[in-house]
């Protein structure tokens, strides 16, 4: 049919077959199913397209964080795609995270995977799914056996800088009435509450936020939400930034690709660009920078009942966090 | 004067900010690599000998290249892809080491460079049994584009490995009359290449 499902002893997981994404993750032991949306996508990064030693040594650019919806220079040139303005500007770059003022999740075309292949071995099944045009986001799903997560080994890149910079981003959609508040864990130890809007400046219940998406994102080693049936969480293997940015979402930053410094002290953009220089404008001589890297990365993805969260991101951390040690030796057959 | 310091200083050095955070200038990057890397050069040997030690109560000469691949989660392992290459008259033996103060169960995956099915077993109770494992044979389908990624990957069942402690295993060549006995082929079924291809 159109769905793949594969399964383990604790865990059943369903795939759309056309577009490689899982559709719903049950919890056989619990007797618990999240239907999900899962998608990848990106945030467009801000710019603005000063030169760099006009930036640095004209102080007042280095802004304040406030900003004005659009932007306009002296000359009249529009700058839509920006937050901000001459006197309050900021480029997304190694220390700030700012979208471009639509604050959107673009996600990636096409919809229908590239491809998606199964392995299903006695002990490992796998799916293997590769989305995108071009096909810079690739992803296998796997099961384990005895374990209750899905693992999710993300392989990202090189990202098309062809708009400026991206800030990738895995989102999973659930139907979980989390009512504005999702979990985060940061040090493996405790986990905070937070809540949508916080900060009474940002989030998109605020009336006047201009930053919904930066302002509610959260350093994350491990982030769930839950309601009174359901909890649905992720544990990363490194540190990531992640937010729950409407009710019964869950999303986490998996990679960047900006093209400009944000002044705020590297004095590069994030690109691995070992040249140090900054294009201007990016468009017509992005091919002179770094190459951009592939990053591979796991998450573990668990589902539970309500109010168990934090015990079943608890359960699994020191096992994610500190993975067995594998030593390799060789010597002809039957000797030892 | 301990053969950790070095990587215990490279970690210290690589807990300023932009350490954790990725935010360094890239050769600052760079360099933090390379710091842990010397470090983790130095304390392989030094753990390596240690294991081999204490674990196979070896003298000289057993086990010499007992090493611990740094780069397994890149599905690169020399040892265990050169000895599992056709023709090689050799056997693989793998220490899975637990640092957590509690028994696990893990599936561990191993770099191999040969799709034929090996024979994975774990050193019993006494020295001279070996019990099988589960395994299978997995494709590695490189998406990053690795090189030098070993063209398979041997995932094994690790169970009760004690707490603080180590468990051994062998991967030995399976010969043909075994091999539908014990270990179930992965049947990769592509939904989108002809069914030859699947054959």
């Amino acid at each position: 049919g159109d769905e793949i499902v594969m399964s383990n002893d604790i865990l059943s997981v369903t795939f759309d077959q056309s577009t490689g994404v899982i559709t719903s993750i049950t919890n056989l032991r619990d007797g618990i199913t999240v239907n999900v949306e899962q998608q990848y996508g990106f945030y467009k990064s801000a710019f603005k397209d000063a030169p760099m030693n006009f930036v640095e040594d004209n102080d007042n650019f280095k802004g304040d964080g406030k900003c004005l919806p659009g932007y306009t220079d002296a000359e009249g040139d529009e700058y839509p795609w920006l937050v901000g303005s001459a006197e309050n500007w900021q480029n997304s770059g190694a220390y700030i995270f700012r979208p471009t003022i639509d604050q959107k999740l673009h996600n990636l075309p096409p919809k229908r995977a590239q491809s998606v292949v199964v392995y299903n071995s006695g002990l490992v099944k796998e799916v293997h799914s590769v989305f995108g045009q071009g096909g810079w986001i690739k992803q296998i799903a796997r099961l384990l056996p005895g374990k209750d997560f899905v693992e999710i080994e993300y392989i990202v890149g090189p990202v098309p800088i062809d708009d400026g910079g991206k800030e990738v981003v895995s989102k999973w959609t659930t139907s979980i009435a989390s009512d504005g508040q999702f979990f985060t864990d940061s040090n493996g130890r405790e986990f905070q509450k937070r809540k949508r809007g916080d900060h009474n400046v940002f989030g998109p219940d605020q009336p006047n936020s201009d930053e919904p998406v930066s302002g509610n994102y959260y350093p994350v080693n491990s982030i769930f939400i839950e309601d009174t049936v359901h909890s649905f969480g992720c544990v990363v293997d490194r540190s990531q930034g992640g937010a729950s940015l409407t009710d019964g979402t869950l999303e986490l930053m998996i990679q960047r690709r900006t093209l400009y410094d944000d002044a705020r002290g590297v004095g590069e953009p994030l690109n691995e660009t070992d040249i140090g220089i900054t294009p201007n404008p990016p468009y017509d001589n992005a091919e002179r920078l770094g190459e951009g890297v592939i990053v591979k990365g796991h998450h573990r993805m668990i589902v539970g009942k309500g109010g168990s969260g934090a015990s079943k991101m608890r359960g699994i951390m020191d096992s994610v966090f500190s993975q067995p040690h594998v030593f390799v030796a060789s010597a002809p057959s039957g000797t030892a | 004067a301990s053969p950790l310091y070095e990587l215990d200083d490279a970690m210290g050095v690589v807990q300023h900010h932009d350490g954790v955070s990725g935010t360094s200038k890239q050769h600052v990057a760079y360099d933090y690599a390379k710091r842990i890397a010397g470090g983790m050069n130095k304390a392989n040997s030094f753990v390596t000998d240690a294991l081999r030690k204490l674990l196979l109560n070896s003298n000289e000469g057993v086990l010499d290249n007992l090493t611990y691949c740094l780069l397994n989660n890149e599905t690169i392992c020399t040892v265990s892809q050169e000895a599992s290459r056709e023709g090689s008259k050799e056997d693989i033996y793998v220490i899975v080491y637990n640092a957590l103060a509690k028994e696990r169960h893990e599936v561990v995956s191993l770099p191999i460079d040969s799709s034929s099915y090996d024979f994975v077993e774990k050193l019993g109770g006494e020295q001279s049994d070996w019990v099988p494992v589960k395994s299978s044979v997995l494709p590695n389908a490189n998406y990053a584009q690795v090189i030098g990624a070993a063209s398979d990957i041997m995932h094994f069942e690790a169970k009760d490995i004690p707490p603080l402690g180590a468990s051994v295993f062998r991967v030995s060549r399976l010969e043909d009359e075994v091999l539908s006995s014990t270990s179930i082929p992965a049947v990769p079924r592509n939904l989108r290449r002809s069914v030859q291809n699947d054959m």
